[in-house]
């Protein structure tokens, strides 16, 4: 464990923390891509199987309950409870574009033609575009809340602290997973359009608007 | 690359 690591995790528990408590505050999903939730609580699932074989410390499962519990949560809250705040019409991305070469790739290129190895590796490349129904749907509605975008900035840095402990851990401990570190560049590299907005409006106090 | 080794990552 590093700090890149360590802050990365928690600006993904963040992430997670501030949409399920948004959602749940404000009685409404307005906004939120209800696609892209599922992709989520899909990447968790098809990872973290391994919580039934392999035991590796107590923060690691106990993350990985937190992140697929809260996944869960934050579906049934958009699909069920207050599904009648769902913008159905502005969550339009198909996800079978994603999905479908996802699936594919995953099992030409993974590291171990195994059944978890691919579950695995589904999970990295379709984390890697799961935000994009979300980007999309701001893009069709041209603004989002302000919460919203605080949710996408720490979801977005998550991954890019990744990029860092994976260095942190080349240097150090000679170690590299180069499925990780492709899919997480490619990541990261999707929010840069938001980040730059980020930046220049709402850390200025102005609403994220984009030129429709 | 040990893929195994990156199993202890979220």
């Amino acid at each position: 464990m590093n700090i890149f690591r360590l802050t990365g995790d928690l600006s993904h528990l963040a992430a997670i923390i501030i949409l399920l408590l948004k959602i749940w505050k404000s009685r409404s999903c307005a906004g939120i891509s209800g696609k892209s939730q599922i992709l989520f609580a899909l990447v968790f699932t098809t990872r973290y199987l391994d919580l039934f074989t392999s035991f590796i410390s107590l923060y690691n499962t106990c993350m990985k309950l937190i992140y697929i519990g809260c996944a869960y949560a934050t579906v049934y809250l958009i699909y069920a409870k207050f599904r009648a705040t769902y913008d159905g019409n502005h969550d339009s991305f198909r996800v079978e574009f994603l999905v479908v070469p996802v699936g594919g790739l995953s099992v030409l290129i993974n590291h171990d033609f195994s059944p978890l190895e691919i579950l695995w590796t589904f999970s990295i490349y379709l984390e890697s575009v799961a935000i994009l129904p979300q980007l999309f749907m701001i893009s069709k509605t041209g603004e989002a809340e302000t919460i919203t975008t605080h949710y996408l900035f720490c979801l977005g840095l998550y991954r890019a602290l990744y990029l860092f402990n994976w260095i942190w851990r080349f240097y150090f401990e000679g170690f590299f997973d180069m499925i990780a570190i492709v899919a997480g560049v490619v990541q990261t590299v999707l929010y840069c359009d938001f980040f730059y907005l980020y930046v220049t409006k709402v850390l200025k106090g102005k609403k994220l608007s984009l030129p429709a | 690359p040990d893929s195994q080794g990156n199993k202890d990552e979220l």
